[in-house]
């Protein structure tokens, strides 16, 4: 008796969670103000993009601002984008792609040995 | 091609030879020991055949100058890992010789074998995060090893010119090796 092949698919996203909830910043420029764009700053920060804000706490806005744009301008130019400094779906595109942990400008993980 | 800050590099004098050893205790179970062991090889390989460095592999993890271990979320270096894809792997800069892979993704050694739509080839992460260790930070081409990024079930093993002269500027040339040979290794992967 022959039974028949049983194919189940399993679709899995191929992005991180977290990164793939920037789409959501697509288009944005400066002035913007989205909830939830200090997230999007953290990861600049992350990846020596960003400096952490002088405000009391430390903590980034929601705002697309002036420094934000210089930080987009210098992603752009670093992983070989056309420079716009806006968030455009090519730009959005490479944030959102799995990447090394290594940070792309300064020397965050920069050590010698003890 | 871009150095880390201060543009470390290591120091052991000529011929230089770095030991490199699997953690013994934090290692992935679906993909054997020997087969990761060879993929390692072919990946030092690579950056052996540019510069005047060899590579060899030793038993001993706590004296290696290269210390490898795949590790999952907080594992006590103040880089976190985030889970599947996002942060795939990190490597500190010379002397340090730190190497850590995300034990959550799901690491490939062949492609055609694995499915998974978030299979990451190990070989190009291991070639990418071994040029950190030699010194080199990320590079603005697309198309070198050193390039921040590489996208799911996607592979990228081979070193090109920004690569090799990077890190060649760093260590020096192998005297056995020759540009004409990337050169024609890049025109023939175009023609493809």
């Amino acid at each position: 008796r022959i039974i028949p092949e049983q194919i189940t698919v399993i679709t899995t996203d191929t992005r991180n969670a977290t990164w793939h909830n920037f789409t959501r910043f697509k288009d944005a420029e400066k002035g913007s103000h989205i909830s939830g764009m200090s997230e999007l700053k953290k990861y600049f920060q992350r990846f020596g993009y960003l400096s952490i804000p002088d405000n009391q706490n430390g903590n980034f806005t929601d705002v697309f601002d002036t420094q934000f744009e210089s930080a987009v301008m210098l992603y752009q130019q670093k992983l070989g984008l056309p420079v716009t400094g806006k968030l455009d779906s090519g730009t959005i595109s490479a944030i959102m792609s799995p990447r090394c942990g290594v940070s792309d400008t300064g020397p965050r993980i920069h050590s010698t040995k003890h | 091609f871009a150095y880390f800050y201060g543009r470390p590099r290591w120091e052991r004098g000529s011929p230089m030879t770095l030991t490199y050893a699997f953690s013994p205790s934090n290692m992935i179970d679906y993909i054997s020991l020997s087969e990761i062991r060879t993929v390692f090889e072919r990946a030092f390989s690579r950056w052996a055949l540019v510069i005047p460095v060899n590579f060899a592999e030793i038993e001993d993890y706590e004296s290696a100058n290269i210390k490898i271990g795949f590790f999952r979320g907080d594992h006590g270096d103040g880089e976190p890992f985030d889970g599947v894809l996002g942060v795939l792997a990190h490597a500190f800069s010379p002397e340090n010789g730190r190497f850590h892979l995300d034990e959550a993704e799901t690491w490939a050694v062949d492609l055609e074998k694995v499915k998974s739509k978030v299979a990451v080839d190990l070989e190009s992460v291991a070639t990418h995060e071994i040029g950190h260790v030699l010194g080199l930070a990320h590079s603005s081409v697309t198309e070198a090893v050193m390039y921040p990024s590489l996208r799911p079930r996607s592979r990228k093993v081979d070193l090109k010119l920004d690569d090799v002269e990077g890190v060649q500027a760093l260590y020096g040339s192998n005297p056995n090796f020759k540009f004409s040979s990337l050169l024609e290794s890049e025109n023939s992967s175009n023609k493809g």
